[in-house]
């Protein structure tokens, strides 16, 4: 059996509407350690990962490892509709595996909606440990999220892909339109703190923009972001969501190639 | 440009 107990203002639900963008239904897998949710967009070019620790919820019990397909955008539509600042508790039980119950406390506990969600059938993703592959890349660029935003929309001003690239003690972001092409700069500063750029080999990728924005707006729940390059690598972007917390959230998106 | 390969064929090809 599964219980987990959580507010609703809480980042989890700002993270699952933050991924909506990119897919509709995920893998979550439970276990007495924690929760785990993977999805990959409808293209198979992009995969998130989500780890959240037993002790980030209100209360958490997983009695046994349970594997299940979620459509988030009925959950968090539900969710969205419900009390404001309610609790959200979501059960599973093992004699009726077919579904999942999420209800929704009011802060007062007067009132309580829940809903009864069917699970979907998905195929596993056949995706390696993400840990060992962030061991071995070219470049790592650990900045403040609110910068990763601001250079992922100002570059979407043209419409298109963007090529990320390492320069000598920094990092350049171009890209090319039918308008033009913009063109950031971004450099390890001498005294700052909050930027890491650390580059081993020269790379260069092609990226996707429309995924970058998608992936900047969850960075957006965490104070830095870190982007991994390696030369015909998936592009891998990681995050912390919110303070002194170990729930983290991972992105692959694969480049591009000329032609 | 186009996307390399899905991420389960490129991973899988390696």
């Amino acid at each position: 059996m599964l219980e987990l107990k959580l507010v609703k203002e809480s980042l989890f639900l700002n993270v699952l509407e933050a991924i909506l963008d990119l897919v509709a239904v995920a893998s979550v897998s439970c276990s007495s350690t924690g929760l785990k949710l993977q999805a990959m967009d409808a293209k198979g070019v992009a995969f998130i990962s989500l780890l959240i620790p037993a002790k980030e919820f209100q209360f958490y019990h997983c009695d046994k490892d349970l594997s299940m397909g979620i459509a988030i955008g009925d959950m968090v539509e539900a969710i969205r509709s419900a009390d404001k600042d309610g609790t959200i508790t979501i059960k599973a039980s093992d004699e009726n595996f077919r579904n999942i119950t999420v209800s929704i406390e009011s802060p007062e506990c007067n009132e309580t909606t829940s809903f009864s969600l069917l699970l979907v059938t998905l195929k596993r993703f056949c995706i390696p440990e993400l840990q060992g592959l962030l061991k071995k890349y070219d470049a790592c660029v650990q900045m403040p999220s609110v910068d990763f935003m601001r250079i992922c929309k100002y570059l979407s001003n043209v419409d298109g892909d963007v090529d990320i690239s390492t320069i000598d003690k920094g990092i350049r972001f171009f890209a090319l339109g039918k308008c033009g092409c913009l063109n950031v700069k971004y450099m390890q500063p001498e005294k700052a703190t909050d930027i890491d750029i650390s580059v081993q080999a020269p790379v260069s990728l092609t990226l996707d923009l429309k995924y970058m924005n998608s992936f900047a707006k969850v960075s957006a729940l965490s104070n830095q972001v870190k982007l991994c390059l390696s030369k015909g690598q998936p592009l891998v972007v990681q995050c912390k969501i919110g303070q002194k917390t170990k729930s983290r959230i991972i992105y692959l998106l694969a480049p591009k190639i000329k032609g | 440009n186009k996307h390399q390969a899905d991420l389960e064929k490129f991973y899988n090809n390696r």
